[in-house]
């Protein structure tokens, strides 16, 4: 439907803003390479399904491009001159070993079929999905303000977030049967981290 | 609809 679409294509331009913002600014300063790697860690667990479940080239296309891109991301960040000189590990600081390590045990306790380890590393993946972001909006409150393209950037991801809600709740009134605690649940604590964020984004934008 | 069909999303 056109607003999952939606979100697909807000989700899909801001990897294209921040990689933009990378290479237009050889600058990663203000970005979370916590956030970054986390993301890999989501779409590499959450996608080993490429290899089996082909509902349509659509979502083969995306998944394939969601690693690339992320991956793409990392690889400035780490590897990238001058990109990689001018990260700010200090800043970095948000402890992710404590969001990875729930969502691990997390994902073993509570996923959709106990008996496979596909499925543990899927819910892992929408758990770990849902609080990623938490090493980058840290960096941002260190930094005091973000620049532009990292607001817009996240804004991107967090509008992406919002665009699957509304989609779940079409889905539930027009799909019978349709029903997906797991990522519902996650899916609102996602969309709450964000909350704070978008206030700040839609105030500063008032002012310009 | 079983967990695989319910994949269809990003």
């Amino acid at each position: 439907n056109a607003i999952r679409l939606a979100g697909d294509m807000s989700h899909m331009a801001s990897f294209f803003v921040l990689l933009f913002k990378i290479n237009k600014s050889k600058s990663v300063a203000g970005i979370s390479l916590k956030t970054q790697e986390l993301y890999v860690l989501v779409f590499c667990t959450r996608y080993v399904d490429i290899f089996w479940n082909h509902l349509s080239l659509y979502n083969s296309l995306m998944k394939v491009i969601f690693i690339a891109l992320s991956v793409m991301i990392v690889y400035v960040m780490r590897r990238g001159v001058p990109q990689r000189s001018t990260y700010n590990p200090e800043l970095d600081s948000f402890p992710h070993h404590w969001l990875v390590l729930p969502c691990v045990l997390l994902g073993v306790a509570i996923n959709q079929d106990p008996t496979s380890p596909f499925e543990m590393a899927w819910a892992f993946s929408i758990y770990l999905e849902a609080v990623a972001i938490m090493p980058q909006l840290h960096m941002v409150q260190k930094h005091g303000e973000a620049e532009n393209l990292t607001s817009h950037y996240i804004f991107l991801l967090g509008l992406y977030r919002v665009f699957y809600l509304v989609n779940w709740v079409y889905r539930y009134m027009t799909e019978d049967g349709y029903w997906q605690a797991i990522v519902w649940v996650s899916g609102a604590v996602q969309a709450v981290l964000y909350l704070d964020f978008f206030y700040n984004y839609v105030k500063s934008k008032q002012k310009d | 609809k079983n967990a695989a069909e319910k994949k269809d999303e990003l």
